[in-house]
């Protein structure tokens, strides 16, 4: 399969950490993400969106992440449960 | 359906439009109207009531809705046409709690054709269930399906699909009967057999997860399964149950061989993809929920040809794998594909822990829990000395379930250190 373009990975990593299928940078370290991982959270986000899981940021994918939607992210994890927290404080 | 986690504690909810959309070819009567259809679709599925507020009755509405633009003053900045549309806070004590707030640059319609801009209605449907306290769903069907699926039809007909009511059933439990509870006509043909049951499959009804005793208990990315025969339950990180109701094994685990009812442990390996799922002398490795490949023999990890294990754990320290059977362990090195030598060892090692765990699991937090009948053992991470406190009942802490009325079958850990002994053991860094 050819390599994403650097534009969409770049969009890609943006929206699956947004929504919650990889967790959010740590500020206090330059922190890269593995391609497993990076695969494993797009791999999620095609089951959830009901697409073939390939793993990979093919053009139905990238149109899945330009759609239309709501702003919360689809896996409740530890992103949210910091906004929450924050938002009380 | 995916809860949140947080629910209302009232059952009358109060709504208000406190700011209305500026630019929209709706009056502000339909918004309202509208509004008031979305959350009635969720009332009448659970018997909560929604009563709307004007700007004369409380200043404090439970669910406040606002059509605002880009940046508002939450973590949820909204962008323009497209992208973003909506968003809604859960349930809670937090003044925003149940505020829900509509992109006002949208291009807000009702009773277009899709295409033609956002139908107000199916959006506000969505947020709603998010201010009632559900996540998002992947079921096809469902309206809280993450992405906008276009316009649902004439609001005073919509009805919630099952995903739906049963997220929202299982968190305020169901309404009066109505209207659609009742047949208006016989049904056309007989609806289709539910799906054949593993052989070997206890008839109805399920097991009491109140009861303890299970099969294998496991930490599967971030989540707590509990299996119990040819069924399981799923703890969320969050502390909430998936579902009261467990899920069928054969369900789940696609590919896992019809005569397998009972796993008797399970695991992740240490920052690895894989699940394993043991049964008898041997185990099977899933990918997700795919099996990978056959059966494979338990000698493979360095059991004993025949041997059986009660418990299966990968210890965050060293990364490596543990196999317990009765009152011995095995110690399986993951990163060099082979078992430690010198093993088995007394599982004594584990200072309080029971013999012949249900299981043993790996908390998020790194804390490490024996299981057994309806206690567990919690060893804080890192350390292997039980808590002074253990054990602890389960169903409490886990299963939201009250405590067992009898105490453990096993003795409460000693708190002073055992009788030293002689040992032939030689100390390794970090261990």
């Amino acid at each position: 399969a050819p390599e994403p373009a650097a534009q969409d990975v770049s969009l890609g990593l943006d929206w699956l950490t947004r929504y919650g299928y990889l967790p959010p940078p740590d500020p206090a370290q330059a922190q890269l993400r593995s391609p497993e991982k990076l695969r494993d959270a797009i791999k999620v986000m095609q089951r959830f969106a009901g697409l073939p899981e390939t793993g990979l940021l093919d053009p139905v994918t990238m149109a899945t992440m330009h759609k239309p939607r709501c702003s919360l992210p689809d896996v409740l994890g530890v992103a949210e449960l910091v906004r929450r927290r924050r938002r009380r404080r | 359906y995916a809860l949140s986690g947080s629910i209302w504690k009232k059952r009358t909810l109060t709504w208000r439009i406190h700011s209305f959309p500026r630019s929209s070819a709706l009056s502000q009567e339909t918004v309202r109207t509208l509004m008031h259809h979305a959350l009635a679709a969720w009332g009448i599925e659970s018997g909560l009531k929604f009563r709307e507020v004007g700007s004369q009755g409380p200043p404090e509405a439970d669910i406040l809705i606002d059509f605002v633009r880009a940046y508002h003053q939450d973590s949820y900045p909204f962008d323009g046409q497209g992208g973003t549309l909506a968003h809604a806070f859960f349930p809670g004590e937090h003044p925003i709690s149940g505020d829900t707030h509509f992109d006002d640059e949208e291009i807000w319609t009702f009773g277009s054709k899709d295409g033609e801009g956002t139908d107000l209605f199916a959006v506000a449907v969505h947020e709603f269930g998010h201010a009632l306290g559900l996540g998002h769903s992947s079921a096809p069907d469902s309206i809280m399906r993450p992405f906008y699926q276009g316009p649902v039809g004439e609001p005073t007909k919509y009805r919630l699909s099952q995903d739906d009511r049963e997220g929202l059933q299982q968190l305020y439990g169901k309404g009066p009967q109505t209207p659609y509870d009742k047949p208006t006509m016989k049904p056309l043909a007989p609806p289709p057999p539910p799906p054949a049951l593993p052989p070997g499959s206890p008839s109805l009804p399920v097991p009491d997860r109140c009861d303890g005793n299970f099969d294998a208990i496991a930490n599967i990315r971030g989540e707590t399964f509990f299996f119990k025969g040819p069924w399981f339950w799923r703890l969320q990180p969050s502390g909430q149950l998936v579902s009261p109701q467990p899920a069928r094994l054969h369900r789940f685990w696609e590919g896992l061989p019809p005569q397998v009812t009972v796993i008797q442990a399970a695991y992740t390996p240490h920052r690895d993809g894989r699940i394993l799922l043991f049964s008898g002398p041997q185990f099977w490795v899933f990918r997700d929920r795919q099996l990978e490949g056959d059966a494979r023999p338990l000698a493979e990890l360095g059991l004993p040809r025949g041997e059986q294990v009660d418990a299966a754990f990968s210890w965050p320290l060293n990364g490596k794998t543990y196999l317990v059977r009765g009152h011995r362990y095995w110690r399986y090195d993951e990163a060099a594909a082979r078992p430690d030598p010198g093993y088995p060892r007394d599982l004594s090692l584990w200072e309080g822990a029971p013999p012949s765990p249900d299981d043993v699991a790996v908390s998020n937090d790194g804390a490490t829990y024996f299981f057994k009948g309806a206690h567990y053992w919690r060893f804080p991470k890192g350390s292997v000395k039980a808590d002074p406190d253990s054990p602890q009942p389960m169903g409490p802490q886990w299963l939201d379930c009250p405590a067992p009325s009898a105490g453990p079958r096993y003795p409460r850990p000693p708190k002073a250190t055992l009788k030293p002994e002689p040992c032939n053991c030689h100390c390794e860094i970090n261990q």
